[in-house]
């Protein structure tokens, strides 16, 4: 579950690379939600410098980090003139200042390390907020985006999935990632739901009026 | 073991 997950988050990040790439455009992608991922994964992954896992984990975690950056890098340089800023007002410091309280707030232990940590497991099960709002507010998106949506709910569905597993076999259980992840699936639900009964049969994704 | 468990899930 854990590695389908891990290729679905993959496979997204890729889908809305080759996406700004092939198009040469970066029209109807929130940057914002793109700069909180980015947050995400540099606050998360700073055990890159402190403990090694194996050579798959270290892959990916610099994987995540340097695309996320390239991301950033495409929407707000080299494809700057396509990007949608009028509609990409989601006000991200709603997001950043509860996540970072609730960060100090409920963890696992009071340290530096472990702080961020939690600030980007509790950021990122909304950083995906600008994005669906952009999407609300055009009412529509185009169907590689909704494809790069999807890939993206799966991940942390899948995870769940993975953290049931590991109950089970481990008895390992992270109750704050639980939670967080299963807020961050709940919120793409009535996107998953227009995505099946619309995007997969052929249509743009268009919200209802 | 709590957190060695932790950084091995992305």
């Amino acid at each position: 579950f854990r590695l389908l997950g891990d290729l679905s988050h993959v496979i997204a990040i890729i889908i809305l690379l080759l996406k700004i790439w092939k198009t040469r455009s970066c029209a109807g992608i929130s940057g914002k939600s793109q700069i909180l991922f980015a947050t995400v994964f540099a606050t998360r992954y700073l055990d890159l410098l402190t403990t090694f896992v194996s050579i798959y984990n270290t892959l990916m975690k610099w994987m995540f980090l340097t695309t996320s950056f390239a991301t950033i890098y495409l929407i707000y340089f080299k494809f700057r003139a396509t990007y949608d800023k009028n509609h990409d007002t989601f006000r991200i410091e709603f997001l950043i200042i509860p996540s970072l309280i609730l960060a100090l707030l409920i963890n696992h232990e009071f340290t530096v390390f472990e702080v961020l940590w939690t600030y980007s497991i509790y950021l990122e099960s909304v950083a995906i907020l600008p994005q669906l709002f952009m999407v609300s507010k055009t009412g529509e998106a185009e169907s590689i985006t909704s494809h790069y949506l999807f890939a993206l709910g799966c991940y942390r569905g899948l995870y769940i999935l993975n953290w049931i597993y590991r109950y089970v076999t481990e008895d390992f259980h992270d109750l704050i990632a639980i939670v967080a992840g299963i807020v961050q699936t709940v919120l793409y639900c009535d996107f998953f739901y227009l995505y099946v009964t619309k995007v997969l049969k052929g249509k743009k994704l268009q919200l209802p009026a | 073991n709590h957190s060695r468990n932790k950084h091995d899930e992305l």
